[in-house]
C-alpha cells in the first residue's frame, strides 16, 4: 500500500477523509492494542488531519499519541 | 493545538472488517 499523501487526501470529499486515514491508522493501532483498536482510532480521528497524517509517517509520534488514548482510556474504564 | 484523549469518541469501524 502506498503511503497516503496530502494530495490524495485533499481529493477525497472531506467527509471520506476521517475514514481514509481511519482506514490506515487501524491496522498500526491494532498491533498494539487489538482488544480497543477501534475506539482508540475513533480518539485519534479526532486530531487535525495533517497532524494525522504527520503520525502516519512518524512511529514514535503515532505511538505517543496511541499510548496517551489508551492511558486516558483506562483511567476512564477504570473510575466506571 | 494540544491532543486531548476523548472517551467519548464515536469507535472507528474499518470498511475491510466484516460487518456485525
Amino acid at each position: 500500500q502506498e503511503p497516503l499523501t496530502a494530495s490524495m487526501l485533499a481529493a477525497a470529499p472531506l467527509k471520506e477523509q476521517k475514514q481514509l486515514l481511519g482506514e490506515r491508522l487501524y491496522p498500526l493501532i491494532q498491533m498494539l492494542h487489538p482488544v480497543v483498536a477501534g475506539k482508540i482510532t475513533g480518539m485519534l480521528l479526532e486530531i487535525d488531519n495533517s497532524e494525522l497524517l504527520h503520525m502516519l509517517e512518524s512511529p514514535e509520534s503515532l505511538h505517543a499519541k496511541v499510548e496517551e488514548a489508551v492511558a486516558v482510556l483506562q483511567a476512564h474504564q477504570a473510575k466506571e | 493545538k494540544p491532543f486531548v484523549p476523548n472517551v467519548h469518541a464515536a469507535e472507528f469501524v474499518p470498511s475491510f472488517l466484516p460487518k456485525g
